[in-house]
């Protein structure tokens, strides 16, 4: 299905700057998102912050994307390569 | 703790402080940042001398919005700063946002500089994010904590990588090696060309599809077709002699491309831009061209390598080395949040000639190397890059 309209552009502006959607995604739009791989990008960023993952936009999850952190992309794609996790 | 994909080859580290933040005193930085790389000398065999005037492992600069990377900052708040792994060139490099309110001991009010410097350098030294909260590489911002100690997670991750000393050593260190990383200076420009006029050769200026023919263009000259392994058939033709109006201190043209929607043509030419109705400058346009600040390219952007029109979302994409640039979807003007770095494009080689998009496809060139992008996958096509010898039937 594809992602509906009233998604925030931002949230899709923080998944892509943040490594949670593929470059490839990020920028090509939110219409080659489907809505499950938004789901499961939200559910990384959600265990990448230590909240719980409920893979929709919630009240914790968009406090998160507000908290000022660090600009360099968060370890969660493939797309990387040669990052390994112990 | 997770590992970024490179590592520097040699322990005795140099870095180099380009400029100060104004919020605090220029001796109280160098010595936070002196203290932030101690928290990982401590736990391993790097060394961190401060050199001045010269090119160093890991340059360290206060910066604002755009500055001249593929990353500009976002203003107060979100994004405090960044740091690239090591490598070669900006490898190392760390930058803070300058709109930020650096601080030192701060509590509750304004960015403790020594926190923020301590969590970039495990960038600058191979660490990648961690979702260990107590973590410094932990990415969200943690304040100020009094008395710090370089928790766990990170000790062990640094150790993997260069060895340890300290109380929590696992590894040994990896054979040393006295080999540098290539520090010289970083270009925005590519290297001066001597104009050839043999195509097969490569080293195109630019190549753009116009009214459905291929345009080569190599200093003065271009070459049209339909068909590209004919288009050397024939001889070429001068800009000057074709495009009306040209100026004549236009040697060569950096890019082209044709307009999807209003089917004008579009030439740069160093930091300026001309835009032609069919081959005469269209109503308007100055003859002298304009600066490709108007659309909103910064001003120290001395020139575009290749302008594409990408197939996938039929968007106009500009390229300087390595940064891109969006127009935005209904006018000239580039997007927010750019430029991003060219390393989105996987394999595209960097600074590219030129770009363009023929039969729906979107390729690359560098040199005499064809590079067809395979836009699904955001990388180049699997057996490419080719000679342009067979593009052009040489």
């Amino acid at each position: 299905l594809p992602v509906s309209d009233n998604l925030e552009a931002d949230a899709l502006k923080f998944l892509g700057r943040f490594g949670y959607i593929s470059s490839a995604q990020a920028e090509q739009g939110a219409q080659s998102l489907m809505s499950v791989d938004l789901s499961e990008a939200i559910k990384k960023l959600q265990r990448m912050g230590g909240i719980t993952q409920t893979g929709v936009l919630d009240i914790r999850t968009r406090e998160l994307m507000q908290k000022p952190r660090c600009g360099v992309k968060d370890p969660v794609g493939e797309e990387e390569g040669g990052r390994k996790k112990r | 703790y997770v590992l970024a994909p490179s590592k520097w080859d040699h322990t005795d580290l140099t870095y180099r402080i380009e400029n100060y933040t104004p919020d605090l005193p220029w001796h109280e930085v160098r010595r936070v940042i002196a203290d932030a790389f101690k928290v990982w000398s401590d736990v391993t065999d790097l060394t961190f001398t401060e050199v001045m005037n010269t090119k160093a492992d890991i340059m360290i600069k206060f910066a604002s919005k755009y500055h001249k990377d593929g990353y500009p900052f976002d203003g107060k708040g979100l994004i405090l700063a960044h740091a690239f792994f090591p490598g070669k060139d900006k490898g190392g490099d760390t930058h803070f946002d300058e709109d930020e309110k650096w601080t030192i001991n701060s509590n509750g009010e304004g960015v403790d500089l020594f926190m923020v410097a301590a969590h970039e350098f495990g960038h600058a030294l191979g660490l990648s994010h961690s979702n260990e909260p107590k973590a410094l590489m932990y990415p969200w911002y943690q304040g100020y904590i009094p008395d710090f100690q370089l928790p766990y997670d990170d000790t062990l991750g640094i150790q993997v990588i260069y060895g340890g000393k300290g109380p929590y050593v696992t590894f040994r260190p990896p054979a040393r090696t006295t080999r540098r990383p290539n520090t010289g200076g970083y270009s925005t420009l590519a290297p001066p060309r001597k104009a050839p006029i043999d195509p097969c050769k490569g080293n195109f200026d630019a190549i753009a599809v116009i009214r459905s023919e291929v345009f080569i263009f190599i200093g003065k000259y271009f070459w049209r077709s339909r068909e590209p392994k004919t288009i050397l058939s024939s001889e070429p033709s001068t800009i000057h002699d074709f495009w009306y109006g040209l100026p004549d201190n236009v040697e060569s043209i950096d890019a082209a491309f044709e307009h999807p929607t209003n089917r004008r043509i579009y030439f740069f030419s160093g930091n300026r831009y001309w835009i032609y109705d069919g081959n005469s400058l269209s109503n308007g346009h100055p003859r002298s061209g304009k600066p490709i600040t108007d659309f909103g390219i910064p001003q120290d952007i001395e020139k575009i390598d290749a302008v594409f029109v990408w197939g996938f979302n039929k968007r106009i994409y500009l390229i300087s080395n390595d940064m891109y640039w969006k127009f935005k979807e209904s006018d000239e003007y580039i997007e927010p949040d750019y430029p991003r770095d060219m390393s989105i494009w996987k394999n595209v080689p960097i600074p590219v000639d030129t770009a363009f998009k023929f039969q729906d496809n979107t390729y690359f060139l560098k040199g005499k190397e064809m590079y067809k992008f395979y836009d699904m996958k955001m990388r180049v096509a699997l057996n490419w890059p080719k000679s342009i010898e067979d593009f052009l039937g040489c």
